[in-house]
């Protein structure tokens, strides 16, 4: 996955994600694809949650699964979330929690909680950095002020850090992909170098849904495991969401 | 070979609005009701999806017979997975019920879906 938020010359933010999923699950040689990237695009789903006639969050998710992985509060904060890899995975977590050590949340539930419930970007930040969970992750989250947009690093028990947005300091977007950003990505799956370049190459005075999108369709940021890419501006109140494909030549990652 | 073209390429331009090759279609919205109790919310969504759900989850099940070739994993997943609904955060067991019945899937699978991103960190 590759998750970025950017704040424009005026203050606005942009948030925006490419869902990477299926890698080592099944390729197929026919297709040059992997099989449950093709099963998923089916499955992707705009959702308006609504209470009482009027929309509580917006999310971009596949049907069936109910917890969230893409969502936005209009007004209030977006979020999206990727995948962390580690040896003290989720599976760890899992077993516990069916061993019935249920202190640990799960990530899509944490999510979906989330956006469902916190009323505010300071309370959703605290939220995600604190609940204890069954599974590493990276959540990458956006609110609707100057400077309100931040990556939390997390292992199942701690939060690892919070890399804030800093426009003082000219850090102008956080971008995240599947490692920590104090470390360098794995050499064969470098798309935060990439991604990064051509956001500095757009600036942050033409940052849009149009350059924003132009970003996550450039290769490896956008990949064979791609299955969607969505936009969301929380001042706006608007998500869009689009089915993607890579066609070869495109790296399997 | 992924930092040299074609797999890596220049800074794309231009490919907004979406179309051509890299471009599959729009994605369609869907209205849940928080109002109705959890069982109901999910059930006019699944009816028009159970076919790609049931694709995924029969692919899901054929990967777990093959780590597991005598299909015990799946046998566990539909015996055991069940039983633990009710241990789940309110309101996600009963969505999850909700789902699994308008699937006309076995609860467990549609469980072991919902749980997939914990399973596959490893």
């Amino acid at each position: 996955c590759t998750s970025v938020v950017a704040e424009d010359s005026s203050g606005k933010l942009y948030h925006a994600r490419n869902l990477d999923f299926g890698l080592f699950l099944g390729w197929d040689v026919k297709n040059s694809s992997w099989m449950i990237t093709e099963l998923l695009r089916p499955l992707v789903v705009n959702v308006n949650f609504v209470r009482n006639n009027k929309t509580v969050f917006m999310s971009t998710s596949f049907a069936g699964y109910v917890g969230m992985l893409t969502g936005m509060k209009p007004g209030i904060f977006t979020l999206t979330m990727n995948e962390r890899f580690s040896l003290d995975g989720g599976y760890i977590g899992v077993i516990e929690w069916i061993l019935g050590d249920r202190d640990g949340s799960w990530m899509s539930f944490l999510t979906r909680s989330v956006l469902e419930n916190a009323t505010s970007y300071d309370e959703a930040k605290a939220l995600l950095s604190k609940t204890q969970i069954l599974a590493p992750a990276y959540f990458i989250l956006g609110g609707n002020k100057s400077g309100d947009a931040c990556v939390i690093t997390r292992s199942r028990k701690s939060c690892l850090d919070i890399w804030e947005l800093d426009t003082k300091d000219d850090r102008w977007y956080v971008l995240e992909t599947n490692y920590d950003h104090w470390k360098p990505p794995l050499p064969i799956d470098n798309r935060r170098d990439p991604a990064k370049k051509c956001m500095n190459r757009t600036g942050q005075k033409n940052i849009s849904f149009t350059t924003m999108y132009d970003v996550l369709s450039t290769k490896p940021v956008l990949n064979k495991l791609t299955t969607y890419t969505a936009l969301m501006s929380v001042s706006d109140g608007k998500l869009e969401a689009y089915l993607r494909d890579c066609p070869d030549p495109c790296v399997p990652w | 070979a992924q930092d040299v073209p074609p797999y890596t390429e220049d800074c794309r331009s231009g490919t907004y609005p979406p179309s051509g090759p890299t471009y599959k279609g729009p994605v369609p919205w869907y209205t849940v009701n928080l109002d109705q109790a959890p069982y109901e919310r999910w059930q006019s969504m699944i009816k028009d999806k159970k076919e790609p759900l049931n694709d995924v989850i029969q692919h899901i099940k054929k990967l777990a017979n093959f780590v597991i070739p005598s299909g015990k994993l799946i046998v566990l997943v539909d015996a055991l997975l069940p039983g633990l609904i009710g241990k789940l955060p309110y309101p996600f067991g009963e969505e999850i019920k909700g789902v699994a019945d308008a699937a006309e899937t076995p609860l467990g699978e549609i469980l072991l879906f919902n749980i997939f991103y914990e399973v596959f960190t490893v």
